[in-house]
């Protein structure tokens, strides 16, 4: 569980800077 | 079945999807007593991450020229601030209380949260790209309603120069989008619709040229039959092209599943 929680905190992490790049990409 | 329209939506929004499921299920599973981990360093970065994309996501919102995106992109952003407020809860009750029942939900709200405003975000652009693209579709259509009126061969190659870089940005839009989305049937319908208005082009401006050409050439009244057979003939080209711009202006605004089709 002390693994899972730390990995999908990572992964939101890498998400939501994926979002950003998304916005950013399709913006300019 | 995907459950995202597009692949590259998919492709971030899935593995955290994934992974929020696994661990609602183990949390449910885990409610044996164990003790949680410190989260706080995670939790700080994931907290620094959402600061960044709200800001990113104002500044786009305050540049849009898009009203809907104005309309839509707020509540989202909003969602996952909310959302990282709640990680930040969740790990200061967690330090205090390791086993603390009401952290774990407030985590695994936290975590659904982003998840669902980081959907809202990228939906919000996605439509937004979409409603580019329809733009673009629209702007074929006024061309293709002006054809009819065309009848000298100066007005038809000023038509050919509007027409011809619109036409190629719609193909080249059209044909992106279509490789971008994950449903099948509505990606085939696209390339469907394309490829005709593709093939179609051609044999319009033909069917202009021939009718410029008979009323141009013809003295008077002796070719009126041939004139109104070539009109009839450039209107049903330019009618059917329409029509399959119609369609896949259609097909570009489906988000939702048919489930029949993909059972």
């Amino acid at each position: 569980l002390r693994v899972g929680w730390e990995q999908l905190l990572t992964s939101i992490n890498r998400n939501i800077n994926e979002v950003e790049n998304q916005i950013l990409t399709r913006d300019s | 079945m995907p459950v995202f329209h597009t692949k590259t939506i998919e492709s971030i929004l899935e593995p955290v999807a994934q992974q929020v499921s696994r661990l609602v299920i183990l949390h449910e599973e885990a409610e044996d007593g164990n003790a949680m981990p410190d989260l706080s360093r995670p939790v700080q970065a994931v907290s620094h991450a959402v600061a960044d994309l709200v800001k990113v996501g104002r500044e786009t919102i305050n540049s849009s020229d898009d009203p809907i995106l104005k309309q839509d992109m707020p509540a989202a952003l909003h969602r996952v601030e909310g959302a990282s407020k709640f990680l930040e809860e969740a790990s200061a009750m967690l330090k205090g209380d390791p086993y603390s029942g009401p952290a774990r939900k407030k985590l695994i709200e936290g975590s659904r949260g982003i998840l669902q405003g980081t959907s809202a975000l990228l939906l919000c652009f996605d439509e937004s790209e979409v409603r580019k693209i329809i733009r673009e579709c629209k702007k074929v259509l006024d061309y293709l309603a002006v054809a009819e009126v065309i009848e000298s061969m100066g007005d038809l190659v000023q038509f050919l120069k509007d027409l011809s870089p619109c036409l190629s940005k719609v193909s080249r839009e059209v044909s992106f989008r279509s490789e971008e989305l994950t449903h099948q049937v509505h990606r085939e319908i696209l390339v469907r619709c394309l490829d005709q208005v593709k093939s179609l082009a051609p044999i319009l401006i033909c069917s202009m040229k021939i009718f410029i050409h008979i009323i141009t050439q013809s003295k008077e009244g002796a070719e009126a039959k041939g004139a109104r057979e070539a009109a009839e003939n450039r209107n049903y080209l330019a009618q059917r092209m329409t029509d399959e711009i119609n369609e896949i202006i259609r097909v570009l605004q489906l988000t939702t599943y048919d489930e029949d089709e993909w059972d």
